[in-house]
Protein backbone atom coordinates (compact mmCIF):
# COMPACT_ATOMS: atom_id res chain seq x y z
CA UNK A 1 0.00 0.00 0.00
CA UNK A 2 1.55 3.26 -0.88
CA UNK A 3 -0.03 6.11 1.15
CA UNK A 4 -0.43 10.05 0.37
CA UNK A 5 -1.20 12.30 2.74
CA UNK A 6 -3.17 15.36 1.22
CA UNK A 7 -2.24 18.66 3.12
CA UNK A 8 -2.13 22.38 3.03
CA UNK A 9 -2.88 24.27 6.36
CA UNK A 10 -4.39 27.18 3.94
CA UNK A 11 -7.67 26.57 4.32
CA UNK A 12 -10.17 26.07 1.04
CA UNK A 13 -8.08 25.14 -1.43
CA UNK A 14 -9.74 21.85 -2.09
CA UNK A 15 -7.92 19.42 -0.05
CA UNK A 16 -11.13 17.36 0.47
CA UNK A 17 -12.63 17.94 -3.06
CA UNK A 18 -9.29 16.32 -4.04
CA UNK A 19 -8.86 13.70 -1.72
CA UNK A 20 -12.73 12.20 -2.69
CA UNK A 21 -12.11 12.68 -6.69
CA UNK A 22 -9.23 11.82 -6.84
CA UNK A 23 -9.81 8.62 -4.70
CA UNK A 24 -12.92 7.97 -6.58
CA UNK A 25 -10.73 8.28 -9.83
CA UNK A 26 -8.50 5.80 -8.82
CA UNK A 27 -11.13 3.31 -7.54
CA UNK A 28 -12.34 3.70 -11.46
CA UNK A 29 -9.36 2.76 -12.64
CA UNK A 30 -9.73 -0.74 -10.72
CA UNK A 31 -7.64 -0.14 -8.06
CA UNK A 32 -8.29 -1.29 -4.29
CA UNK A 33 -8.32 2.08 -2.59
CA UNK A 34 -8.41 3.51 1.08
CA UNK A 35 -9.69 7.36 1.71
CA UNK A 36 -9.08 8.17 5.83
CA UNK A 37 -10.56 11.76 6.68
CA UNK A 38 -8.29 13.14 8.88
CA UNK A 39 -10.43 16.22 9.60
CA UNK A 40 -12.62 16.96 12.60
CA UNK A 41 -14.63 18.69 10.18
CA UNK A 42 -15.39 15.66 8.37
CA UNK A 43 -15.81 16.82 4.65
CA UNK A 44 -14.19 13.90 2.87
CA UNK A 45 -17.09 11.43 4.95
CA UNK A 46 -19.85 13.88 3.98
CA UNK A 47 -18.75 13.67 0.25
CA UNK A 48 -18.64 9.64 0.84
CA UNK A 49 -22.18 9.93 1.38
CA UNK A 50 -21.36 9.48 5.45
CA UNK A 51 -24.41 10.25 7.67
CA UNK A 52 -23.45 11.46 11.34
CA UNK A 53 -24.61 7.99 12.83
CA UNK A 54 -22.46 5.61 10.27
CA UNK A 55 -19.18 7.01 11.67
CA UNK A 56 -18.19 4.43 14.45
CA UNK A 57 -15.88 3.70 14.38
CA UNK A 58 -13.46 6.51 13.52
CA UNK A 59 -10.19 7.37 12.89
CA UNK A 60 -10.03 9.45 16.28
CA UNK A 61 -10.51 5.79 17.57
CA UNK A 62 -7.38 4.92 15.66
CA UNK A 63 -5.28 7.14 17.73
CA UNK A 64 -6.40 5.38 20.57
CA UNK A 65 -5.92 1.88 19.72
CA UNK A 66 -3.89 1.70 16.29
CA UNK A 67 -5.28 -1.99 16.18
CA UNK A 68 -8.57 -0.58 14.74
CA UNK A 69 -7.98 0.44 11.63
CA UNK A 70 -9.19 -2.16 9.70
CA UNK A 71 -12.14 -2.24 11.52
CA UNK A 72 -13.12 1.40 11.12
CA UNK A 73 -12.47 1.45 7.04
CA UNK A 74 -15.87 0.71 5.70
CA UNK A 75 -17.10 0.16 1.68
CA UNK A 76 -18.47 3.74 0.16
CA UNK A 77 -20.99 3.77 -3.30
CA UNK A 78 -17.98 3.64 -5.12
CA UNK A 79 -16.55 0.26 -6.18
CA UNK A 80 -12.85 -0.25 -4.15
CA UNK A 81 -13.00 2.91 -2.35
CA UNK A 82 -13.36 2.20 1.26
CA UNK A 83 -13.44 5.19 3.70
CA UNK A 84 -12.27 5.84 7.68
CA UNK A 85 -14.93 8.11 8.46
CA UNK A 86 -13.85 11.40 10.80
CA UNK A 87 -16.09 13.17 13.64
CA UNK A 88 -15.47 16.16 15.57
CA UNK A 89 -13.91 14.00 18.38
CA UNK A 90 -10.76 13.87 16.16
CA UNK A 91 -10.52 18.16 17.39
CA UNK A 92 -9.80 16.48 21.26
CA UNK A 93 -6.69 14.59 20.01
CA UNK A 94 -4.50 17.96 18.87
CA UNK A 95 -5.16 18.50 22.85
CA UNK A 96 -5.04 14.66 24.18
CA UNK A 97 -1.33 14.06 22.50
CA UNK A 98 0.84 16.59 23.63
CA UNK A 99 3.23 15.14 25.85
CA UNK A 100 1.96 11.66 25.03
CA UNK A 101 4.01 9.16 24.07
CA UNK A 102 4.38 8.79 20.33
CA UNK A 103 2.27 12.11 19.70
CA UNK A 104 2.94 12.60 15.52
CA UNK A 105 3.77 8.28 15.01
CA UNK A 106 -0.06 7.10 16.35
CA UNK A 107 -1.63 7.08 12.58
CA UNK A 108 1.51 5.59 10.91
CA UNK A 109 1.16 2.66 13.38
CA UNK A 110 -2.60 2.00 12.54
CA UNK A 111 -2.20 1.67 9.12
CA UNK A 112 0.92 -0.27 8.77
CA UNK A 113 -0.84 -3.33 9.45
CA UNK A 114 -3.70 -2.84 7.02
CA UNK A 115 -3.72 -4.90 3.73
CA UNK A 116 -5.65 -5.04 0.83
CA UNK A 117 -5.22 -1.79 -0.13
CA UNK A 118 -3.22 -0.59 -3.52
CA UNK A 119 -3.49 3.25 -2.59
CA UNK A 120 -4.36 5.11 1.02
CA UNK A 121 -5.50 8.70 1.01
CA UNK A 122 -5.44 11.39 4.14
CA UNK A 123 -7.33 14.16 4.05
CA UNK A 124 -5.83 16.56 6.30
CA UNK A 125 -7.10 19.71 8.42
CA UNK A 126 -6.15 23.20 6.97
CA UNK A 127 -3.32 23.58 9.81
CA UNK A 128 0.40 22.30 10.26
CA UNK A 129 -0.73 20.71 14.13
CA UNK A 130 -0.37 16.90 15.40
CA UNK A 131 -3.42 15.70 13.40
CA UNK A 132 -1.31 16.51 9.80
CA UNK A 133 2.14 15.74 11.28
CA UNK A 134 0.92 12.67 11.83
CA UNK A 135 -0.66 12.36 8.60
CA UNK A 136 2.88 13.72 7.14
CA UNK A 137 4.72 10.72 9.28
CA UNK A 138 2.66 8.05 7.89
CA UNK A 139 2.73 8.41 4.17
CA UNK A 140 4.80 7.48 1.69
CA UNK A 141 3.61 11.28 -0.53
CA UNK A 142 2.54 14.48 0.09
CA UNK A 143 0.29 16.22 -3.01
CA UNK A 144 -0.39 19.54 -2.57
CA UNK A 145 -3.72 21.24 -3.60
CA UNK A 146 -2.78 24.41 -4.57
CA UNK A 147 -5.38 27.52 -4.90
CA UNK A 148 -4.54 29.70 -7.58
CA UNK A 149 -5.09 32.58 -5.70
CA UNK A 150 -2.39 35.20 -3.56
CA UNK A 151 -2.69 34.01 -0.01
CA UNK A 152 -2.64 30.71 -0.56
CA UNK A 153 1.01 31.05 -2.88
CA UNK A 154 2.24 32.74 0.88
CA UNK A 155 2.05 29.45 2.70
CA UNK A 156 3.52 27.40 0.36
CA UNK A 157 7.26 28.21 1.51
CA UNK A 158 6.10 27.49 4.92
CA UNK A 159 4.31 23.87 4.32
CA UNK A 160 7.40 22.55 1.81
CA UNK A 161 9.80 23.66 5.10
CA UNK A 162 7.60 21.46 7.11
CA UNK A 163 7.59 18.35 4.78
CA UNK A 164 11.18 18.94 4.75
CA UNK A 165 11.41 18.56 8.88
CA UNK A 166 9.43 15.63 8.76
CA UNK A 167 11.58 13.82 6.39
CA UNK A 168 14.47 14.91 8.19
CA UNK A 169 13.05 13.93 12.22
CA UNK A 170 10.29 11.32 11.59
CA UNK A 171 9.83 9.80 8.27
CA UNK A 172 13.30 9.92 5.89
CA UNK A 173 10.45 8.25 3.11
CA UNK A 174 8.72 11.24 2.82
CA UNK A 175 8.80 13.04 -0.79
CA UNK A 176 6.44 15.29 -2.35
CA UNK A 177 3.79 13.75 -5.04
CA UNK A 178 3.23 17.16 -6.55
CA UNK A 179 1.53 20.72 -6.24
CA UNK A 180 -1.62 20.61 -8.29
CA UNK A 181 -3.36 23.82 -8.68
CA UNK A 182 -7.00 23.87 -8.39
CA UNK A 183 -10.16 26.13 -8.87
CA UNK A 184 -8.63 27.64 -11.90
CA UNK A 185 -9.82 30.35 -13.64
CA UNK A 186 -8.27 30.73 -16.76
CA UNK A 187 -10.54 33.90 -17.45
CA UNK A 188 -8.63 35.34 -14.17
CA UNK A 189 -5.15 36.87 -14.54
CA UNK A 190 -4.39 36.35 -10.78
CA UNK A 191 -5.25 32.53 -11.66
CA UNK A 192 -2.38 32.65 -14.90
CA UNK A 193 -0.11 34.90 -12.88
CA UNK A 194 -0.07 32.60 -9.92
CA UNK A 195 0.45 29.07 -12.01
CA UNK A 196 3.70 30.73 -14.22
CA UNK A 197 5.17 31.84 -9.74
CA UNK A 198 4.55 27.86 -9.11
CA UNK A 199 5.96 26.42 -12.33
CA UNK A 200 8.91 29.08 -11.99
CA UNK A 201 9.86 27.84 -8.47
CA UNK A 202 8.99 24.31 -8.45
CA UNK A 203 8.81 23.64 -11.85
CA UNK A 204 8.17 19.56 -12.98
CA UNK A 205 7.05 19.00 -9.40
CA UNK A 206 3.83 20.63 -10.12
CA UNK A 207 1.13 18.49 -12.31
CA UNK A 208 0.32 19.60 -16.25
CA UNK A 209 -3.02 18.79 -15.01
CA UNK A 210 -4.98 22.02 -13.54
CA UNK A 211 -8.71 21.32 -12.22
CA UNK A 212 -10.81 24.48 -13.16
CA UNK A 213 -12.99 26.11 -10.66
CA UNK A 214 -16.31 23.99 -11.52
CA UNK A 215 -19.47 24.60 -9.79
CA UNK A 216 -20.50 21.14 -10.33
CA UNK A 217 -17.59 20.02 -7.91
CA UNK A 218 -19.28 21.85 -4.84
CA UNK A 219 -22.17 20.78 -5.77
CA UNK A 220 -21.73 16.94 -5.83
CA UNK A 221 -20.87 16.82 -1.83
CA UNK A 222 -24.63 18.00 -0.92
CA UNK A 223 -25.78 14.76 -2.42
CA UNK A 224 -23.44 12.73 -1.06
CA UNK A 225 -21.71 11.86 -4.18
CA UNK A 226 -18.16 12.28 -5.18
CA UNK A 227 -18.04 14.56 -8.56
CA UNK A 228 -17.26 11.41 -10.97
CA UNK A 229 -20.67 9.61 -9.66
CA UNK A 230 -22.64 13.24 -10.09
CA UNK A 231 -21.47 14.07 -13.37
CA UNK A 232 -18.58 12.25 -14.63
CA UNK A 233 -18.94 14.29 -18.10
CA UNK A 234 -18.54 18.03 -16.02
CA UNK A 235 -15.09 19.64 -16.54
CA UNK A 236 -13.99 19.16 -13.30
CA UNK A 237 -14.74 15.23 -13.06
CA UNK A 238 -12.45 14.70 -16.23
CA UNK A 239 -9.90 17.05 -14.65
CA UNK A 240 -9.54 14.87 -11.55
CA UNK A 241 -9.51 11.98 -14.33
CA UNK A 242 -6.59 13.28 -15.51
CA UNK A 243 -4.73 14.09 -12.76
CA UNK A 244 -5.29 10.25 -11.72
CA UNK A 245 -3.47 9.49 -14.82
CA UNK A 246 -0.72 11.67 -14.11
CA UNK A 247 -0.41 10.39 -11.03
CA UNK A 248 -0.34 6.84 -11.70
CA UNK A 249 2.28 7.69 -14.25
CA UNK A 250 4.47 9.68 -11.78
CA UNK A 251 3.89 7.62 -9.04
CA UNK B 1 -13.20 49.35 23.30
CA UNK B 2 -15.47 46.35 21.83
CA UNK B 3 -13.50 43.11 20.59
CA UNK B 4 -15.14 41.30 17.75
CA UNK B 5 -13.62 37.74 16.79
CA UNK B 6 -13.74 36.66 13.24
CA UNK B 7 -14.05 32.77 13.31
CA UNK B 8 -14.98 30.10 11.52
CA UNK B 9 -12.97 26.61 11.61
CA UNK B 10 -13.99 25.83 7.39
CA UNK B 11 -11.07 27.42 5.71
CA UNK B 12 -11.11 29.87 2.96
CA UNK B 13 -14.78 31.07 3.83
CA UNK B 14 -13.06 34.78 3.79
CA UNK B 15 -12.33 35.58 7.67
CA UNK B 16 -9.03 37.33 6.94
CA UNK B 17 -10.59 39.09 4.13
CA UNK B 18 -13.49 40.06 6.08
CA UNK B 19 -11.49 41.11 8.90
CA UNK B 20 -8.85 43.48 6.93
CA UNK B 21 -12.01 45.21 5.20
CA UNK B 22 -14.08 45.61 7.50
CA UNK B 23 -11.76 46.65 9.77
CA UNK B 24 -10.47 49.49 7.33
CA UNK B 25 -14.25 50.41 6.20
CA UNK B 26 -14.72 51.02 10.00
CA UNK B 27 -11.12 52.97 10.29
CA UNK B 28 -12.56 55.43 7.13
CA UNK B 29 -15.89 56.38 9.16
CA UNK B 30 -13.29 58.27 11.54
CA UNK B 31 -13.34 55.31 13.98
CA UNK B 32 -10.29 54.01 15.52
CA UNK B 33 -9.81 50.21 15.10
CA UNK B 34 -7.34 47.31 16.23
CA UNK B 35 -6.77 44.22 14.05
CA UNK B 36 -5.26 41.47 16.11
CA UNK B 37 -3.83 39.08 13.26
CA UNK B 38 -3.92 35.99 14.90
CA UNK B 39 -3.14 32.95 12.44
CA UNK B 40 0.18 31.76 12.32
CA UNK B 41 -0.19 31.90 8.45
CA UNK B 42 0.11 36.11 8.72
CA UNK B 43 -2.56 36.48 6.10
CA UNK B 44 -4.17 39.73 7.79
CA UNK B 45 -0.30 41.07 8.24
CA UNK B 46 0.46 40.69 4.85
CA UNK B 47 -3.24 42.20 3.06
CA UNK B 48 -2.03 45.12 5.15
CA UNK B 49 1.01 45.51 3.87
CA UNK B 50 3.56 44.01 6.37
CA UNK B 51 6.64 41.96 5.44
CA UNK B 52 8.04 39.63 7.66
CA UNK B 53 10.88 41.42 8.69
CA UNK B 54 7.92 43.93 10.48
CA UNK B 55 6.48 41.93 12.91
CA UNK B 56 8.84 41.91 15.90
CA UNK B 57 6.70 41.94 18.40
CA UNK B 58 4.18 40.01 16.96
CA UNK B 59 1.03 38.14 18.50
CA UNK B 60 2.83 35.06 19.92
CA UNK B 61 4.61 37.81 22.27
CA UNK B 62 1.18 39.01 24.04
CA UNK B 63 0.48 34.79 25.18
CA UNK B 64 3.80 35.16 27.24
CA UNK B 65 4.01 38.22 28.55
CA UNK B 66 0.42 40.22 27.57
CA UNK B 67 1.75 43.80 29.10
CA UNK B 68 3.52 43.63 25.43
CA UNK B 69 -0.03 44.56 23.70
CA UNK B 70 0.49 48.02 23.17
CA UNK B 71 3.90 47.56 21.93
CA UNK B 72 2.74 45.15 19.43
CA UNK B 73 0.23 47.36 17.90
CA UNK B 74 1.59 49.23 15.17
CA UNK B 75 -0.21 51.53 12.50
CA UNK B 76 -0.81 50.57 8.94
CA UNK B 77 -1.49 52.42 5.75
CA UNK B 78 -5.10 52.75 6.47
CA UNK B 79 -5.17 55.76 8.63
CA UNK B 80 -6.98 55.06 12.36
CA UNK B 81 -6.18 51.45 11.61
CA UNK B 82 -3.54 49.78 13.61
CA UNK B 83 -2.69 45.88 13.33
CA UNK B 84 -0.70 43.60 15.95
CA UNK B 85 0.87 41.08 12.85
CA UNK B 86 1.61 37.26 13.22
CA UNK B 87 4.43 35.29 12.44
CA UNK B 88 4.87 31.57 12.07
CA UNK B 89 5.58 31.15 15.81
CA UNK B 90 1.45 31.68 16.59
CA UNK B 91 1.30 27.75 15.48
CA UNK B 92 3.78 26.72 18.22
CA UNK B 93 1.61 28.42 21.00
CA UNK B 94 -1.35 25.48 20.57
CA UNK B 95 0.89 22.83 21.69
CA UNK B 96 2.87 25.27 24.31
CA UNK B 97 -0.23 26.32 26.15
CA UNK B 98 -2.05 23.31 26.89
CA UNK B 99 -1.50 22.42 30.48
CA UNK B 100 -0.20 26.09 30.86
CA UNK B 101 -2.23 28.49 33.40
CA UNK B 102 -4.84 29.97 31.74
CA UNK B 103 -4.50 28.84 28.84
CA UNK B 104 -7.81 29.92 26.85
CA UNK B 105 -7.97 33.70 28.36
CA UNK B 106 -4.40 35.24 27.46
CA UNK B 107 -5.34 37.25 24.93
CA UNK B 108 -8.20 39.04 26.66
CA UNK B 109 -5.48 39.55 29.47
CA UNK B 110 -3.35 40.86 26.73
CA UNK B 111 -6.29 43.14 25.34
CA UNK B 112 -8.05 44.54 28.30
CA UNK B 113 -5.40 47.24 29.42
CA UNK B 114 -5.41 48.39 25.59
CA UNK B 115 -6.66 52.24 25.65
CA UNK B 116 -7.73 54.21 22.86
CA UNK B 117 -9.35 51.51 20.20
CA UNK B 118 -13.08 51.78 19.83
CA UNK B 119 -13.12 48.62 18.18
CA UNK B 120 -10.77 45.34 17.82
CA UNK B 121 -11.09 42.80 15.45
CA UNK B 122 -9.59 39.23 15.64
CA UNK B 123 -8.70 37.00 12.71
CA UNK B 124 -8.86 33.92 13.83
CA UNK B 125 -7.41 30.66 11.69
CA UNK B 126 -9.31 27.82 10.41
CA UNK B 127 -9.78 25.74 13.48
CA UNK B 128 -11.30 25.82 17.18
CA UNK B 129 -8.34 25.18 18.71
CA UNK B 130 -6.45 27.12 21.48
CA UNK B 131 -5.82 30.30 18.95
CA UNK B 132 -9.64 30.51 18.29
CA UNK B 133 -10.61 29.69 22.03
CA UNK B 134 -8.25 33.03 22.83
CA UNK B 135 -10.20 35.00 20.55
CA UNK B 136 -14.14 34.04 21.53
CA UNK B 137 -12.46 34.37 25.52
CA UNK B 138 -11.25 38.00 24.13
CA UNK B 139 -13.89 39.16 22.45
CA UNK B 140 -17.82 40.77 23.02
CA UNK B 141 -19.08 39.81 19.65
CA UNK B 142 -18.29 36.57 17.15
CA UNK B 143 -18.91 37.29 13.32
CA UNK B 144 -19.27 34.52 11.44
CA UNK B 145 -17.94 34.61 7.96
CA UNK B 146 -19.83 31.67 5.68
CA UNK B 147 -19.43 30.98 1.92
CA UNK B 148 -22.02 30.24 0.20
CA UNK B 149 -21.10 26.87 -0.37
CA UNK B 150 -22.36 23.07 1.25
CA UNK B 151 -19.58 22.15 2.96
CA UNK B 152 -19.32 25.69 4.49
CA UNK B 153 -22.73 25.13 6.08
CA UNK B 154 -22.12 21.63 7.32
CA UNK B 155 -19.77 23.48 10.11
CA UNK B 156 -21.61 26.19 10.90
CA UNK B 157 -23.92 24.22 13.92
CA UNK B 158 -20.86 23.09 15.83
CA UNK B 159 -19.10 26.49 15.48
CA UNK B 160 -22.32 27.61 16.98
CA UNK B 161 -22.22 25.23 19.73
CA UNK B 162 -18.63 26.22 20.54
CA UNK B 163 -19.63 29.64 20.84
CA UNK B 164 -22.27 28.52 23.29
CA UNK B 165 -20.35 26.59 25.04
CA UNK B 166 -17.44 29.29 25.62
CA UNK B 167 -20.30 31.74 27.00
CA UNK B 168 -21.68 29.20 29.26
CA UNK B 169 -17.69 28.49 30.47
CA UNK B 170 -15.58 31.24 30.32
CA UNK B 171 -17.28 34.46 28.91
CA UNK B 172 -20.64 35.68 29.44
CA UNK B 173 -20.56 38.57 27.51
CA UNK B 174 -19.82 36.99 23.88
CA UNK B 175 -22.53 37.08 21.56
CA UNK B 176 -23.49 36.74 17.80
CA UNK B 177 -22.82 39.40 16.24
CA UNK B 178 -24.12 38.06 12.62
CA UNK B 179 -23.53 35.29 10.34
CA UNK B 180 -22.14 37.50 6.71
CA UNK B 181 -22.54 35.72 3.28
CA UNK B 182 -19.56 35.56 1.36
CA UNK B 183 -18.25 34.81 -2.11
CA UNK B 184 -21.71 35.12 -2.96
CA UNK B 185 -22.80 34.42 -6.59
CA UNK B 186 -26.04 35.13 -7.84
CA UNK B 187 -25.81 32.93 -11.21
CA UNK B 188 -25.35 29.88 -9.07
CA UNK B 189 -27.86 27.92 -7.28
CA UNK B 190 -25.73 26.34 -4.77
CA UNK B 191 -25.39 30.17 -3.18
CA UNK B 192 -28.81 30.56 -3.40
CA UNK B 193 -30.07 27.69 -1.93
CA UNK B 194 -27.03 28.06 1.01
CA UNK B 195 -28.93 31.63 1.69
CA UNK B 196 -32.20 30.51 1.97
CA UNK B 197 -31.25 27.52 4.38
CA UNK B 198 -29.02 29.61 6.55
CA UNK B 199 -31.59 32.36 7.04
CA UNK B 200 -34.79 30.15 7.61
CA UNK B 201 -32.29 28.91 10.35
CA UNK B 202 -30.79 32.17 11.70
CA UNK B 203 -33.29 35.02 10.63
CA UNK B 204 -32.16 38.29 11.47
CA UNK B 205 -28.60 36.59 13.08
CA UNK B 206 -27.73 36.49 9.21
CA UNK B 207 -26.54 40.10 8.13
CA UNK B 208 -28.35 41.63 5.12
CA UNK B 209 -25.34 42.56 3.22
CA UNK B 210 -23.89 39.58 1.24
CA UNK B 211 -20.03 39.71 -0.10
CA UNK B 212 -20.35 39.10 -3.92
CA UNK B 213 -17.52 36.44 -5.54
CA UNK B 214 -15.32 39.64 -6.69
CA UNK B 215 -11.74 38.91 -7.99
CA UNK B 216 -10.56 42.68 -7.18
CA UNK B 217 -10.66 41.43 -3.40
CA UNK B 218 -8.35 38.59 -4.23
CA UNK B 219 -6.16 40.97 -6.15
CA UNK B 220 -5.62 43.21 -3.34
CA UNK B 221 -3.64 41.48 -0.93
CA UNK B 222 -0.94 40.70 -3.21
CA UNK B 223 -0.30 44.71 -3.32
CA UNK B 224 -0.39 44.41 0.29
CA UNK B 225 -3.44 46.83 0.25
CA UNK B 226 -7.11 46.46 1.63
CA UNK B 227 -9.31 46.59 -0.95
CA UNK B 228 -11.15 50.03 -0.34
CA UNK B 229 -7.52 51.28 -0.75
CA UNK B 230 -6.59 49.08 -3.88
CA UNK B 231 -10.15 49.88 -5.53
CA UNK B 232 -12.72 51.92 -3.69
CA UNK B 233 -15.41 51.61 -6.04
CA UNK B 234 -15.35 47.72 -7.29
CA UNK B 235 -18.28 45.19 -5.97
CA UNK B 236 -16.25 44.12 -3.14
CA UNK B 237 -15.36 47.58 -1.67
CA UNK B 238 -19.15 48.50 -1.90
CA UNK B 239 -20.21 45.64 -0.42
CA UNK B 240 -18.03 45.59 2.77
CA UNK B 241 -18.61 49.32 3.38
CA UNK B 242 -22.20 48.50 3.46
CA UNK B 243 -21.83 45.61 5.70
CA UNK B 244 -19.75 48.20 8.26
CA UNK B 245 -22.82 50.56 7.96
CA UNK B 246 -24.71 47.39 8.74
CA UNK B 247 -22.71 46.47 11.72
CA UNK B 248 -22.30 49.86 13.34
CA UNK B 249 -26.17 49.83 13.27
CA UNK B 250 -26.79 46.49 14.86
CA UNK B 251 -23.83 47.22 17.30
N1 LIG C 1 -12.38 23.19 -8.58
C1 LIG C 1 -13.39 23.65 -7.83
N2 LIG C 1 -14.35 24.39 -8.41
C2 LIG C 1 -15.37 24.90 -7.66
N3 LIG C 1 -15.50 24.71 -6.34
C3 LIG C 1 -14.59 23.97 -5.73
C4 LIG C 1 -13.49 23.38 -6.42
N4 LIG C 1 -12.75 22.69 -5.53
C5 LIG C 1 -13.34 22.83 -4.33
N5 LIG C 1 -14.46 23.60 -4.44
C6 LIG C 1 -15.35 24.04 -3.37
O1 LIG C 1 -14.61 25.02 -2.64
C7 LIG C 1 -14.77 24.80 -1.23
C8 LIG C 1 -13.40 24.48 -0.64
O2 LIG C 1 -12.96 23.22 -1.08
P1 LIG C 1 -12.56 22.06 -0.04
O3 LIG C 1 -13.53 22.03 1.08
O4 LIG C 1 -12.34 20.82 -0.81
O5 LIG C 1 -11.18 22.67 0.46
P2 LIG C 1 -10.31 22.19 1.71
O6 LIG C 1 -8.93 22.61 1.44
O7 LIG C 1 -10.56 20.75 1.97
O8 LIG C 1 -10.95 23.08 2.88
P3 LIG C 1 -10.54 22.98 4.45
O9 LIG C 1 -9.27 23.78 4.54
O10 LIG C 1 -11.69 23.60 5.19
O11 LIG C 1 -10.36 21.53 4.76
C9 LIG C 1 -15.79 23.69 -1.08
O12 LIG C 1 -17.04 24.26 -0.89
C10 LIG C 1 -15.72 22.94 -2.41
O13 LIG C 1 -16.94 22.35 -2.76
N1 LIG D 1 -15.73 37.78 -1.97
C1 LIG D 1 -14.64 37.27 -2.51
N2 LIG D 1 -14.52 37.18 -3.84
C2 LIG D 1 -13.42 36.62 -4.41
N3 LIG D 1 -12.40 36.11 -3.73
C3 LIG D 1 -12.45 36.16 -2.39
C4 LIG D 1 -13.56 36.74 -1.70
N4 LIG D 1 -13.31 36.66 -0.37
C5 LIG D 1 -12.12 36.04 -0.23
N5 LIG D 1 -11.60 35.75 -1.45
C6 LIG D 1 -10.35 35.02 -1.74
O1 LIG D 1 -10.62 33.66 -1.38
C7 LIG D 1 -9.51 33.12 -0.65
C8 LIG D 1 -9.99 32.75 0.76
O2 LIG D 1 -10.30 33.91 1.50
P1 LIG D 1 -9.61 34.19 2.91
O3 LIG D 1 -8.17 33.86 2.86
O4 LIG D 1 -9.99 35.56 3.32
O5 LIG D 1 -10.40 33.13 3.77
P2 LIG D 1 -10.05 32.64 5.25
O6 LIG D 1 -11.31 32.11 5.81
O7 LIG D 1 -9.38 33.72 5.98
O8 LIG D 1 -9.02 31.43 4.96
P3 LIG D 1 -8.23 30.59 6.11
O9 LIG D 1 -9.26 29.58 6.57
O10 LIG D 1 -7.07 29.95 5.37
O11 LIG D 1 -7.81 31.56 7.15
C9 LIG D 1 -8.43 34.18 -0.65
O12 LIG D 1 -7.54 33.92 -1.71
C10 LIG D 1 -9.19 35.48 -0.89
O13 LIG D 1 -8.43 36.43 -1.58
MG1 LIG E 1 -11.09 19.84 3.77
MG1 LIG F 1 -7.56 33.65 7.06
Amino acid sequence: MRTIAIANQKGGVGKTTTAVNLATALAATGASVLLVDFDPQGNASTGLGLGRAERDPSAYDLLADPGRAAAAARPTMVPGLSVIPATQELAGAEVELVGEDNPTGRLRAALGPLAGFDWCFIDCPPSLGLLTLNGLVAADRVLIPLQAEFYALEGLSQLLKTVEQVKARSNPRLDLAGVVLTMFDRRNNLSEQVAQDVRAALGTRVFRTMIPRNVRLSEAPSHGLPALLYDLRCPGSEAYMALAREFREAA
